[in-house]
């Protein structure tokens, strides 16, 4: 019946009454940014003709640009200590998230787990995570290079030649290694990933990511087989993290928003090690 | 070597563009997960005599230090590790790769949700415990009986070094002072 704050000192996260993230206070501003999961439908075609192709393991490409909602409302289950503060979400059957803040960290984690993808319909579905911002990017995204420089991406554009985009959405996807940023003069919005994916910005201030896609025919670039992968009997669940990182634009000799993403960066990409050991010892004699 | 050469030949044949970009043959993708599997527990024989030589004090007076086992958990990714769960004490060593000193705040998947942690220099650390989601718990092939992770912050570990932090039952514990106040139930 109310909004659900968590957060600490640096960033806070609040969730309107749907379950939805709404609002994003960090950096001494308040934005709106929502997140919600969807999924497009994936392009059947006829592999005989070139310009007609499947969605497969080689492209994406989306049947029209139809894209459907995971669902309009978020069961929550909030939990909150000296730690970490965290919210449990469930979006539907095969899509649940947490999103986490904690005590020290100046972004917030968006942990998602999706699948098994249902495909009882015969429709092959690639799933993202959209984060939806006020801030006006007027066309231009960053994505990673490898996890090293940031390229600068315009919509519907290309640096070296004239482009006509006959697939708004395909036409616009980029590679992302570790992390997708926008920014207008005020804000900026920045997104780390723990693994390469898809990503695009198909609308100002709206950033995406592809994290999980189940397909049902061959794109006939080489692979042969579709991108359904029933191994394990129902079909593949992923897990994984997004980082989201909000704040002021401008650079800042004692802040640089820029810098911390770049330490969060190697810290997420390149955890500790952890080894687990067998004690038989008190505390103290293990001291 | 045989070991680390197994990692080094498996790492070579994931540099393959279609293992990078995951447009290998679902029978090839099943078998790259298999070596890695393989080549990470060869390493682990590895691992375990480095860090045991490394962990022997050099004012240790028994002639036979004891020697740990230093398991890797390939599946925290699902909040599973069967140390964790199976064990009221363990030890748990985090290794930081990087050049500089860190902080993390460590998940362990826990059957329970009283817990103690104590680092390298004696102090008890503080902790929380969340449940595992129900999403997680609920995974169909998922073998393990963690119900909650335990948290704590292991701050300034090492560049490329590491520390080792012990962590017990709190029942288990002989009681030196007023207990704890058990954790509220929201």
């Amino acid at each position: 019946s109310s909004y659900t704050v968590i957060g600490n000192n640096n960033i806070k996260l609040t969730f309107d009454t749907n379950g939805f993230l709404a609002y994003v206070t960090a950096d001494g501003m308040t934005r709106t940014i929502s997140q919600e999961f969807l999924y497009y439908i994936a392009a059947t075609g006829n592999n005989e003709e070139f310009l007609n192709r499947s969605s497969g393991a080689y492209i994406f490409r989306p049947d029209k640009n139809q894209i459907r909602f995971a669902t309009d409302e978020v069961s929550l289950e909030v939990y909150k200590g000296q730690l970490v503060q965290e919210v449990h979400q469930q979006f539907n059957s095969w899509i649940s998230q947490v999103v986490r803040v904690y005590k020290q960290s100046n972004h917030a984690e968006f942990e998602w787990l999706v699948g098994p993808i249902p495909i009882k319909d015969n429709i092959g579905k690639e799933v993202i995570s959209r984060f939806t911002s006020d801030i006006k990017s007027e066309g231009i995204f960053y994505t990673d290079s490898n996890g090293r420089e940031m390229l600068k991406r315009r919509r519907n554009h290309r640096e070296t030649w004239n482009v006509k985009i006959h697939e708004s959405v395909a036409g616009n996807y980029y590679p992302v290694t570790t992390k997708i940023a926008l920014e207008d003069d005020t804000a900026r919005m920045a997104i780390l990933t723990d693994r390469a994916q898809g990503g695009s910005s198909l609308e100002d201030g709206v950033l995406e990511l592809m994290v999980h896609r189940r397909l049902l025919h061959d794109d006939a670039f080489g692979v042969g087989e579709a991108l359904n992968e029933t191994e394990y009997g129902e079909g593949l669940i992923a897990r994984g993290k997004h980082h989201l990182f909000m704040g002021k634009s401008l650079q800042r000799p004692e802040v640089s928003l820029k810098a911390i993403e770049r330490l969060v960066q190697l810290e997420t990409l390149l955890p500790s090690w952890k080894f687990f050991s067998n004690v038989s010892y008190s505390s103290d004699q293990w001291l | 070597d045989p070991h680390l050469n197994f990692m080094r030949e498996t790492m070579g044949i994931m540099q393959h563009h279609d293992a990078v970009t995951g447009t290998e043959k679902q029978k090839v993708a099943l078998d790259y997960a298999k070596r890695m599997s393989v080549a990470l527990r060869a390493c682990s024989t590895n691992i375990r005599s480095v860090l045991n030589q490394l962990s022997i004090s050099s004012d240790r007076v028994s002639p036979q230090p004891t020697k740990f086992e230093f398991k890797t958990c390939t599946l925290l990714n699902i909040s599973s590790c069967a140390t964790s769960e199976l064990n009221d004490r363990f030890a748990l060593t985090l290794y930081n790769p990087l050049a500089h000193s860190t902080n993390e705040y460590v998940r362990v998947p826990v059957t329970d949700y009283k817990y103690v942690v104590i680092d390298p220099t004696g102090k008890s650390l503080p902790t929380q415990v969340v449940p595992v989601p129900k999403a997680v718990t609920n995974l169909q092939h998922r073998n393990s009986s963690a119900q909650y992770e335990l948290i704590f912050l292991a701050s300034n570990l090492p560049a490329v070094g590491y520390k080792t932090y012990y962590i017990e039952k709190s029942d288990s514990i002989p009681v030196r002072g007023k207990p704890s106040a058990s954790p509220k139930k929201k």
